[in-house]
């Protein structure tokens, strides 16, 4: 699960 | 993850295994400027603060992993190895770096998404990848015969950019609310300064020739 704003990319 | 992130993803690590396998095996790191490789690891380092902190999936911290220890074991080898080392030329790697660096993180001071040190961090890795390999290009440049393991390191390093692009915009177009204008126009920045050098290198790819520059 992501928060808000996380960078899901590397 | 989609397709173009994946294969943006795959050949980002095949150009880190490409420059590994040339400075492990030939145990040379001619033709490969330390200053681009020394921005590659501060921009990891700075990327994947939140390592530790956000799980996002095994796969992204893998790779994180895998990034972080292989763009500092490069910088150990070109410093350290007494092999390797021999092979560095300092004399022609003279790119100023440390000048890119402060003017990316007061950018990423000024312009950034949130004001909080993770993001601020975050931004000034974005915006030192766009300019972490002009020591590598001007380097390139000046030595003139590219041999081919550093040429395909340079190619691979620009097309996973180039993939990237293709990711944000099929993000964009499937995912509500998926904006973020400055990895966009950073990635598009660094994808722009490979340019001149995918046209060369495909020139020589075409004519089957060796790959020069010109000076």
């Amino acid at each position: 699960t992501q928060k808000g704003s996380c960078h899901d990319e590397l | 993850m989609n397709i173009f992130r994946l294969a943006g993803d795959m050949t980002h690590l095949a150009s880190v295994l490409v420059l590994l396998l040339k400075i492990h095996t030939i145990k040379s790191c001619a033709g490969i400027s330390l200053k681009t490789q020394e921005l590659y690891a501060l921009v990891f380092a700075t990327r994947y603060l939140d390592l530790f902190t956000d799980y996002i999936s095994l796969y992204n911290t893998l790779m994180k992993l895998i990034f972080l220890v292989s763009s500092f074991s490069i910088v150990w080898y070109i410093r350290h190895h007494k092999i390797v080392r021999r092979s560095y030329d300092k004399d022609q790697d003279t790119f100023r770096h440390y000048f890119l660096v402060l003017p990316c993180f007061l950018l990423a001071l000024v312009i950034n998404e949130k004001f909080t040190v993770k993001e601020i961090m975050w931004t000034f890795s974005l915006y030192l990848e766009a300019v972490a390999i002009l020591p590598q290009l001007v380097l390139l440049q000046r030595t003139r015969n590219i041999d081919n393991l550093t040429g395909q390191y340079v190619f691979l390093l620009g097309a996973y950019r180039s993939l990237y692009i293709l990711n944000w915009i099929y993000r964009y177009f499937t995912e509500p609310h998926y904006v973020h204008w400055i990895t966009w126009i950073s990635g598009l920045v660094q994808t722009l300064l490979y340019a001149d050098f995918f046209y060369y290198y495909f020139q020589s790819w075409k004519n089957n020739v060796k790959l020069e520059l010109p000076a």
